[in-house]
């Protein structure tokens, strides 16, 4: 599966205000994780506000308890991004159900130390990719309601 | 484009 074309990512982009940096780190990152794509939609803000920000939606693989599944995911980047850390959310299918922690909220949003000690270029999108399912893999964010899944075994 | 995996997870903890 082709990677998307820099070309459309930096149309897609182009309220971006360090857009040649997002667009790298953005392919950078789609071709690390193929379960990942880019997508402009409407984030709603907090104070009621709602803005066109693109975000890299679908799934990451994370490691479980000797299974692999595939936890999806919504990283949304700010205008600013890549001098702002992602928001990330937890984004359960009909058939799941999110197990807070102090890592994952009821709605899904993603707190880590990553994210708040965010610094560009240390820190990056496929770093925080890594913390992520790393901690993930530890405290699983997510449970099936279903009895029919079929977990990939190692 | 990507494609996309079917999402999955493990079962239900008690």
């Amino acid at each position: 599966m082709a990677a998307v074309e820099e070309r459309t990512l930096k149309k897609m982009l182009k309220q971006y205000r360090h857009r040649d940096l997002a667009v790298r780190e953005i392919t950078d990152t789609i071709l690390n994780y193929k379960d990942l794509r880019p997508v402009m939609d409407a984030y709603n803000f907090l104070d009621g506000s709602s803005r066109d920000l693109m975000s890299l939606a679908g799934t990451v693989p994370v490691c479980y308890r000797g299974s692999v599944y595939n936890i999806p995911v919504c990283l949304w980047l700010l205008d600013t991004y890549p001098y702002n850390p992602p928001i990330c959310f937890v984004k359960p299918t009909s058939k799941m159900i999110i197990k807070t922690s102090r890592h994952v909220d009821s709605n899904g949003k993603i707190y880590l130390p990553y994210l708040h000690e965010w610094t560009f270029p240390r820190s990056g999108l496929c770093g925080f990719i890594q913390v992520m399912t790393g901690v993930f893999a530890e405290e699983m964010p997510v449970f099936s309601t279903s009895a029919t899944h079929r977990p990939s075994l190692l | 484009l990507n494609g996309g995996a079917v999402p999955s997870a493990p079962p239900t903890y008690t």
